[in-house]
């Protein structure tokens, strides 16, 4: 489906991508995790998304079997070409 | 109004309430929380209970300036007075 191909667009051009949901506090925690290990992720809020967010939430569980959010994809290889994996996870030692 | 009134009644009747979203984390480890403690809280999904639900989210606020869930009520004296509170303080100390 359509969906289904934007999903995995957005996850293959985005090396960090966190499905969430505004109101959530376990997904804050995700996106202050990276705030603080300095990588910026690309963030979708599926609650601000109306009718397309829980059809979103839908695809995202048939790709990966996860219903729930937060929903984490980080592309480590994508990360290290971009120089960015050591150091976060230099940082993330750090913590 | 009427639901202020109920949920001052349903405050004054039971010594733990916890206000609370069935599919949100953070009021899960609540739930879990009394439950380690053996002290059996009675929990109200607002999320369950359609438009009442955030009208009771609405009046929370109103009576305790708090908008977010979980929202719990502990009433120490009604559990003192029930002999729940030093095993409950006692487990809790032992956690
Ligand atoms: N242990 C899981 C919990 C995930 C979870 O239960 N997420 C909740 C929100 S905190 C959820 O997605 N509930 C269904 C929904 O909001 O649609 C994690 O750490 O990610
Ligand atoms: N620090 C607060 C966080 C409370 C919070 O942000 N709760 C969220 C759900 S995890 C909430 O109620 N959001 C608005 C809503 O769901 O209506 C706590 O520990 O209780
Ligand atoms: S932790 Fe409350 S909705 Fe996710």
């Amino acid at each position: 489906s359509s969906l289904e191909e934007t999903v995995k667009t957005t996850v293959a051009e985005n090396p960090v991508v966190v499905y969430s949901k505004s109101w959530c506090s376990y997904s804050s925690e995700v996106k202050s995790l990276f705030n603080g290990l300095q990588v910026k992720p690309l963030v979708v809020e599926l609650d601000q998304l109306g009718a397309e967010g829980s059809q979103l939430q839908t695809v995202l569980e048939k790709l990966t079997g996860q219903f729930t959010v937060p929903n984490v994809f980080i592309d480590t290889l994508q990360l290290y070409n971009k120089g960015q994996l050591e150091p976060m996870l230099a940082e993330a030692n750090a913590k």
